[in-house]
C-alpha cells in the first residue's frame, strides 16, 4: 500500500458518498447517468468474484464488498425507487452500452493475464471500467451545464484513477517484480477521458467562486 | 524479472 493508492481509494469512496448523498438527500437523479452506474455495477460484480478465494487483505475485501453494495444500491435507487426513478430521463441517458460491453468482453477474452476464466472476466472488468464513464460524460455534454454536486462526483471519480496511475508508477520503481500492463493501459485511457472535464471543472472552480461547470 | 502478480489492488 502507498499513499497514492490509499488516496485513490479514498477518492473513490468519496465519489460514492457524494453520489449517494445526492440521490438520497436530493431525491433526484437528474444529471446522473444510470447507464454508467449499471456499467460500474457490472465492473465490480465481475472483478470482485475473487472475493471468495483471493484474500489479499481485510482492507481489500472490505472495500470490495462496499463497492459492490454501493454500486448496486445506486442502480436500485435510480431504477426502482420513487421519486428518483421518475427523475431519470431514458431519452437523454441513452448511450448504447452494448457497444462498450461487447468489445470489452472480446478484449477480455483475447488479452488477459493467465487464460483462466476468472482472468478473462477480470480483464473484461478492467477494460469496461476504463470506458464506463462515457455515458455520464455524454449526458453532461448534452446538458451543457453540470450541477455542482455532480461535478464534484465526476471529479472525485477521475481523481481516483489518476491517483492510481501515480500508484502504478510508484510501484514500478519500488517493486522489482511488479508488472500490470493491462491496468496500466486501461487506467491511462480511463484518466485520459476525464482530461476535458477536468479542464472545465478547474476553469469553473478557479478563484473560489463556484460557477457552474460548462461543457461546450 | 517482472511478472504479473496476483491481483492485490481493488
Amino acid at each position: 500500500m502507498n499513499i497514492f493508492r490509499f488516496l485513490g481509494d479514498m477518492s473513490h469512496i468519496l465519489s460514492f458518498v457524494i453520489l449517494l448523498l445526492k440521490i438520497t438527500q436530493g431525491k433526484s437523479a437528474a444529471g446522473i447517468s444510470l447507464r454508467t452506474q449499471e456499467l460500474y455495477m457490472i465492473v465490480f460484480c465481475s472483478r470482485y468474484l475473487d472475493l471468495f478465494w483471493n484474500f489479499s487483505s481485510l482492507y481489500n475485501s472490505f472495500l470490495k464488498v462496499v463497492f459492490i453494495a454501493c454500486s448496486s444500491a445506486i442502480v436500485y435507487i435510480i431504477r426502482f425507487k420513487s421519486p428518483q426513478k421518475d427523475t431519470w430521463n431514458p431519452e437523454l441517458d441513452n448511450f448504447p452500452i452494448q457497444y462498450l460491453i461487447g468489445p470489452c468482453a472480446v478484449a477480455g477474452l483475447l488479452i488477459n493475464q493467465d487464460w483462466t476464466p476468472f482472468e478473462m472476466i477480470w480483464a473484461f472488468s478492467i477494460y469496461l471500467e476504463a470506458v464506463a464513464i462515457l455515458p455520464q460524460l455524454f449526458l453532461l455534454q448534452k446538458q451543457g451545464e453540470v450541477e455542482n454536486l455532480t461535478s464534484h462526483y465526476v471529479a472525485a471519480l477521475g481523481a481516483y484513477r489518476g491517483l492510481y496511475l501515480m500508484n502504478w508508477v510508484y510501484r514500478y520503481f519500488t517493486e522489482d517484480d511488479y508488472l500490470q500492463r493491462i491496468v496500466w493501459f486501461a487506467g491511462t485511457v480511463q484518466t485520459g477521458l476525464y482530461i476535458d472535464f477536468f479542464y472545465h471543472y478547474y476553469q469553473s472552480k478557479r478563484g473560489g467562486l463556484s460557477r457552474p461547470v460548462k461543457l461546450p | 524479472t517482472r511478472k504479473p502478480e496476483k491481483h492485490d489492488e481493488l
